[in-house]
């Protein structure tokens, strides 16, 4: 899962 | 996205305009290091890779544009507009010693051995320390202009803003990032002696001057 991760912050 | 981070995301917004405003109002870049500001690029174009391949949102989209974009318009500033105003022999600190060691350990240290993924890793790493340069001119000329100082503050504000965040999400959203939380707690904690004449001098109207 590409968005595990998230990296959804700045 | 909770309150913690937008406030967070506000002030490292802040921190820029307030940079770019000191650049502008005084025509100097006097007191600024140069070398912490091309790391901030490089933190960004490391990170932000990601917006030829992960869409995550319109508030996200603009905001690492604007990071970007914002990160080199400063670079311009200081190397070509106002380059004169730039004192080279008081911004000495060794980028190599914060570089080389982002890189062995985002090398080491990451969630999956990918190329991109390693480049964010590499981002996080470095941004925790990439301020080291311009706290170590800070400390050579042990004084600053006060508006160099709001610049600090709402950028080290950014990174104190992320750590509530961050408790805040490991109870609503399940979410940890154990990368991002320990090179934040790091890159807040270098901020603390900073945080400290700046609240006992510069708020109560003083200027900030370190003792000799």
């Amino acid at each position: 899962d590409d968005d595990y991760y998230g990296h959804d912050e700045l | 996205m909770n309150l913690f981070r937008l406030l967070g995301d506000l002030s490292h917004l802040a921190s820029i305009f307030i940079l770019i405003h000191k650049i502008q109002t005084t025509r100097s870049c006097r007191g600024i290091s140069f070398q912490t500001q091309a790391l901030y690029v490089t933190v960004f174009v490391a990170r932000y890779i990601d917006l030829f391949f992960r869409w995550i949102s319109l508030y996200n989209f603009f905001m690492k544009i604007f990071f970007i974009a914002s990160s080199v318009y400063i670079l311009y500033l200081m190397k070509y507009r106002y380059r004169p105003t730039h004192d080279p022999s008081i911004d000495t600190f060794k980028v190599e010693y914060l570089v080389g060691p982002a890189v062995v350990l985002s090398l080491i240290f990451n969630y999956k051995f990918e190329f991109t993924e390693i480049l964010w890793t590499f981002s996080i790493y470095l941004e925790a320390v990439a301020i080291l340069p311009q706290l170590f001119m800070l400390q050579r000329t042990g004084e600053a202009e006060t508006i160099t100082t709001h610049y600090l503050a709402a950028l080290g504000a950014y990174r104190a803003l992320y750590i509530p965040n961050w408790i805040y999400r490991y109870f609503t959203e399940d979410v940890v990032d154990p990368i991002a939380i320990v090179a934040g707690l790091v890159q807040t904690g270098l901020y603390l002696d900073f945080f400290y004449v700046y609240f006992t001098k510069v708020l109560q109207g003083q200027k900030f001057e370190l003792p000799a």
